[in-house]
């Protein structure tokens, strides 16, 4: 699903 | 990567950097709320957990510990240093009906019950909410400096660029984070009617002073 899962954005 | 998100970051740096420079220069806090700048901090140490465990680039390391050290060392020239200045009888926001709140819904609504997950989706309920007590403050005194206000421009201009940065993101890679993206503009709806202010009287070189 589309979450945010890499967590690249500060 | 893209512009708007670089933008955006550069928002923020130049936020920080922004209010930095007035508490150094004028020696004095006057104006700032101290509860926000907690607030913030919270927000960073929460989401920032994964600092030495992830590595994405050197770009978000340096940019992690950089907004981690300036809001503690901001919160050391606001409750220590130019503690003298701090106006601590105009920043009265209960920040408990905040972080309760922002709490109870990092459980309820978030993309996976998992402790690392909920702790960052805690941060991004409470960044949207945490300039409150700033904006609170500016009330209560009816004014703001204007160095003040380019700090709130900038801050405010930050999450704005990020949404912009969502949008590209999901006609481009297909990305899309409904988490961050309601928090965001409610984030970015709360600074409206700042940025009202700013535009009509900060950019004629007037001062921002309530009622308008």
């Amino acid at each position: 699903d589309n979450n945010n899962n890499n967590k690249d954005e500060l | 990567m893209n512009i708007f998100r670089l933008c955006g970051d550069m928002s923020h740096l130049a936020a920080i950097i922004i209010l930095l420079l007035k508490m150094w220069k004028t020696r004095s806090v006057a104006g700032i709320s101290g509860k926000s700048q907690i607030l913030f901090a919270t927000v960073f140490t929460a989401r920032y957990l994964d600092l030495f465990t992830s590595f994405i680039s050197i770009y978000n390391t340096c940019m992690k510990v950089f907004f981690i050290g300036t809001v503690y060392f901001t919160i050391y020239l606001i409750y220590m240093k130019f503690k003298a200045t701090y106006d601590s009888n105009h920043d009265s926001f209960r920040v408990e009906f905040l972080i309760v709140p922002v709490g109870g819904l990092a459980f309820l609504v978030n993309h996976e019950f998992a402790p690392l997950e909920i702790i960052w989706t805690f941060s991004i309920y409470l960044e949207s909410v945490a300039i409150l007590p700033q904006l609170f403050m500016i009330s209560k005194t009816g004014e703001a400096e204007t160095i003040t206000s380019h700090y709130l421009f900038a801050l405010g201009s930050y999450r704005a660029l990020y949404l912009c940065n969502w949008i590209y993101r999901y006609y481009a890679e297909g990305f899309f984070d409904l988490i961050a993206v309601v928090a965001g503009v409610v984030q970015t709806i709360l600074y409206c009617d700042f940025f009202y202010l700013y535009i009509t009287k900060v950019m004629k070189g007037k001062k921002i002073s309530l009622p308008a």
